[in-house]
């Protein structure tokens, strides 16, 4: 489903150049479960982000779906994110001016999706992370890991082909993360891919696979045999 | 050296009531070491904003160093916070528009520390939390868990007496997290007194003393014999 060969990302700032991500090479098949984890720095957002078309890679070759995309424009990878990748993000990124539920039907919205059947999927979507009781709510008024669980609300609220999930428990109690990784393996179970960044041991133990970041570099790449 | 008495936090969202907190009574004396566990929206954010001064109470009586402060105009709040609290917010709240060494400086400017000590002290919480390499670099340029060890720097820099954490290393690996804590356990033993919020039971224990909320009350309030 998804290749990445020879992937570098430099950023630059004044006379310094940070190299986030180097020589990195990554298959992802159709329905994985996997798990990026690695040190702070360690450049696991920067591969997310390109993996899910948020970024661009400085270098190297990115395939998905059979079609090579690192050189599409932002218009052409923003057609295909809207279309198949939901996207948790480590900050949230809520819209300030929308309400929960405005927030969670927005990228219905890009699908083509008639009003019903949005007001329904996003009522569904917050049931799912105890939220609809603040759907009116603006996300100014919501405690940390609410506005986390809304943000995992909006990202699978359109059934995405493939979910990127970037540390999407970082700010939760255990109970209320055991909740949100329970509703991520149903997606994974009903045919979803995931690929999930997360410091937490125990979570990275649900995904069939670890990739490990050391650098900007994969220093391991190890499947799981899972019961 | 805190006293809470009473404590209420209702938050008015058009006609609806939000009780963050009710009834909340709670003594912190002078070195202790107070972790605030509790699930997501319990009010653990708004009860650390309260108590540091950020927040005032919507009623009750809240007593710090001999003095009534629920009162106070923000002016003074803000003059007594500056001279006396370091505070790790959950989203960081670092400034934009200024580089990682002018973030970590800034609660040292309203203390009239000279120019050439705030340097050093700048300097050397950066190297506490291995950032120092980054010193010239905008927080926009950094990843999470580097946003939030320039968070803890900031908050150390200026040898607070209280010490107020909301959940400090929810973006750090364990490793990374490990050095955040040793770093607040440090300042703990010199006697600064911590409160901190986190969703991690292994570094709850760490403190001396645990303060459990559900749904805006204090349930447990538990001393622990520490080794
Ligand atoms: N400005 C506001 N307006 C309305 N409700 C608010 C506001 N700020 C906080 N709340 C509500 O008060 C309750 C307590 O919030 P608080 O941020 O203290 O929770 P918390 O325990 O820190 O949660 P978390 O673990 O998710 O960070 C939550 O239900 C939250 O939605
Ligand atoms: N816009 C930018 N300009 C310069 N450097 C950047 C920029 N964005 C990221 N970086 C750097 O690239 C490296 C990788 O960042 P990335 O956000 O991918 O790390 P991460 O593994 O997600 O870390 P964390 O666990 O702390 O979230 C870091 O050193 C970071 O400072
Ligand atoms: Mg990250
Ligand atoms: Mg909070």
């Amino acid at each position: 489903l998804i290749t990445l060969s020879g992937i570098e990302k430099v950023f630059l700032t004044d006379e310094l150049e940070t190299h986030a991500l180097s020589d990195v090479h990554l298959v992802i098949e159709r329905g994985d479960y996997v798990a990026i984890e690695g040190p702070s720095g360690s450049g696991k957002t920067t591969l997310l982000s390109i993996l899910g078309l948020l970024d661009a890679p400085s270098r190297g070759r990115h395939v998905m779906g059979g079609r090579e995309v690192q050189g599409l424009d932002a218009r052409e990878r923003a057609r295909i994110r809207n279309r198949d990748i939901g996207f948790i993000f480590q900050t949230f990124n809520l819209i300030g001016d929308l309400t929960v539920a405005e927030n969670v039907e927005l990228p219905l919205r890009y699908r083509d999706v008639p009003a019903a059947e949005r007001r329904r999927r996003v009522d569904s979507a917050l049931e799912r992370v105890q939220m609809a009781h603040r759907k009116g709510h603006m996300p100014s008024q919501l405690s940390g890991g609410q506005q986390q669980r809304v943000a995992v609300a909006r990202a699978v609220a359109g059934d995405p082909a493939i979910l990127f999930a970037d540390e999407p428990t970082g700010a939760l109690d255990s109970k209320t993360g055991d909740a949100v990784m329970d509703l991520i393996g149903e997606l994974h179970a009903r045919g979803t891919t995931v690929c999930m960044v997360t410091h937490s041991r125990e979570y990275a133990r649900r995904a069939h696979r670890a990739i490990h970041l050391f650098d900007g570099r994969v220093v391991e790449d190890v499947a799981r045999s899972v019961a």
